[in-house]
């Protein structure tokens, strides 16, 4: 059985995308079958993994609004082990289109289902919003890892989406937890960093991961050579906190 | 009648709020009478200019959606000559929410026309989405000032946002232009910074302001203390940059 884990956070930029791509080539160098599903319009964590769009015949839009098989959507991305379901810009669409279903927020779900034999980890790469795309990711996803900017405005919409979050569970998926909250871009040097990690550890205690993702230029530059960190520059500290962060998440997940 | 600036791409985390909060202080400053309108649910450009959301009676959420007069939402925010409408999290819900209303798309450019002769300046903050809410600001706007951060992801969605403003153009709004793309978080010391400027130049010529928005920490420690870049610290990079931003746009918009 696949471990789902959601990547969220409406923030904008605050490194879900980096995040995803880089946790599951992580997962999979440490030999566990992964997937990285790519929920958000911008297509970021496609081209990210240089991926070109028009050389993509099925999409995660295929899957969610014409009900194609995911196993159909499955896309190679330069690592043993793992494999994209790639984004679209027609997925900017699916909001609104996903109105006339009535399992709308279980597409996604309902999707995974035929494939969770084939992988260990299942990683969902979110838009910055709370739309129906993000409760597709909610509803199929048993754990979410929120990454949070240590920045000021990082802080504000937490709350909202821990009720999100809450409401999901509640309503649509019972087995929904936060596996950790994710610090990323942390400049040691700003007081603004410390600040944001403090206040953040108090409101969360010890789902807070101990990796905190430092800012650093080669995380930035590896989508550009459509790479994650560990192909990109192995030697950084991106690729060592991210390889740091897998063995986290993998300790929490298996060590049940 | 009032210039109308909307702030929009899609992208997360490019320096949309930063920009609409820093713009429209300056250009207060500047002996303007200036409104910003937010209209992120997060409500980013509310908070970031101290506004408690508790104390907010009356919202952006209120106008679009119970016809509330706009005029009853304006709030003080620290500078003569500056006022804000308000974004509350019920804001959430307004996507979906505008659905029912047959002028879903002019809800704003309706509530606008009754304040134009108050104000030299309406500038609108959007939420990272290409959203009914964001269609709402392309529909009211004159002009649009597209925040671009210095980074890779940030080339990918540019297509994306122009094709949109093109349709918004043709169906909704023919007076809308591009006014400006505005380089953020440019770090000189860094190749991708130089590389997406180059590129955004080839695309978008001289559309793009002279003024490039470097990466500064005192940019995003402002939005804590609640105040804009000017009040928070005047001799920063980080005001000289929106104050030579602010000249550029009065330059180009008084000048006609
Ligand atoms: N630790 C880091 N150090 C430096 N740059 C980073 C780091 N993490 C992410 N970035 C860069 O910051 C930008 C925002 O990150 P990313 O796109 O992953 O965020 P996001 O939350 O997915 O954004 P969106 O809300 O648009 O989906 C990107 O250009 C990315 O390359
Ligand atoms: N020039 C800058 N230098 C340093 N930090 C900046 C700069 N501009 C913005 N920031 C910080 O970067 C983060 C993202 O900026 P901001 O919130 O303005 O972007 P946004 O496009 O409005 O995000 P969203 O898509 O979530 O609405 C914020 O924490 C902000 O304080
Ligand atoms: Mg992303
Ligand atoms: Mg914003």
């Amino acid at each position: 059985m696949a471990r789902i884990i959601g990547i969220t956070n409406q923030k904008g930029g605050v490194g879900k995308t980096t995040t995803a791509i880089n946790l599951t080539a992580c997962l999979a160098a440490a030999g566990r079958r992964a997937l990285l599903v790519d929920m958000d319009p911008q297509g970021n964590a496609t081209s990210g993994l240089g991926v070109v769009k028009a050389s993509i015949t099925t999409s995660i839009y295929d899957v969610l609004l014409d009900g194609v098989e995911i196993s159909r959507a499955l896309y190679p991305c330069g690592l043993d082990n793992m494999f994209l379901v790639p984004s679209t810009p027609q997925l900017f669409g699916a909001d609104i289109e996903l109105l006339e279903f009535a399992d709308k927020e279980r597409r996604l779900q309902n999707a995974l289902a035929s494939i969770d034999d084939r992988f260990d980890y299942v990683i969902i790469d979110s838009p910055p919003a709370l739309s129906f795309l993000t409760i597709n990711v909610l509803t199929a996803s048993r754990q979410i890892i929120i990454p949070v900017q240590c920045e000021y405005y990082a802080l504000e919409g937490l709350t909202q989406l821990v009720e999100t979050i809450r409401r999901v569970k509640s309503s649509l998926n019972p087995h929904l937890d936060i596996l950790g909250v994710l610090m990323t871009m942390h400049d040691g040097r700003t007081n603004l960093s410390h600040q944001v990690v403090e206040e953040v550890r108090r409101h969360f205690g010890d789902r807070v991961f101990r990796t905190l993702i430092g800012r650093s230029v080669r995380l930035s530059e590896a989508p550009s050579y459509g790479k994650p960190i560990i192909l990109y520059d192995f030697r950084s500290a991106g690729a060592a906190a991210y390889i740091q962060l897998c063995e986290e998440v993998i300790h929490a997940c298996e060590a049940e």
